[in-house]
């Protein structure tokens, strides 16, 4: 995935089958964004697989004061990346006996 | 700082926690 500057990661362990999974964000390389990040922090929310879009949670953050609305796309996109990264990995991860 | 949480009012909750220094780049 593109280094946003924003980086997100799983907060628990997949089990492939939930679709609702912790992950987490924060603000890796300040630089790249437009605001002035200095202690946000890591931020821990959970996300919906199968019914939620990056840009909906990003506009949440946004509106709850954590991101400037210039910077909603970078949020977006880091989370996009991640949850396809998640989708690609259990497409891959056959249960036995599927 | 330790552990925060804020709920938006969507009802998504946001649990806020500090960076662990190995995470943040170099900064110059």
């Amino acid at each position: 995935a593109e280094d946003t500057g924003v980086r997100v990661e799983l907060a628990e362990e997949d089990d492939g089958k939930k679709s609702a999974i912790a992950l987490k964000l924060w603000v890796e390389d300040p630089k790249k964004l437009k605001g002035k990040y200095k202690d946000t922090g890591v931020i821990e929310f959970s996300y919906d697989l199968e019914t939620e879009v990056p840009d909906g949670v990003a506009q949440e953050m946004v509106e709850s004061g954590f991101f400037l609305e210039s910077d909603a796309k970078i949020v977006a996109k880091s989370i996009r990346d991640r949850v396809a990264l998640i989708k690609w990995r259990r497409e891959r991860t056959v249960a036995p006996g599927e | 700082s330790a552990t925060s949480q804020v709920v938006h009012s969507a009802g998504r909750k946001f649990i806020i926690s500090p960076v662990p220094e190995s995470r943040l780049k170099e900064l110059p």
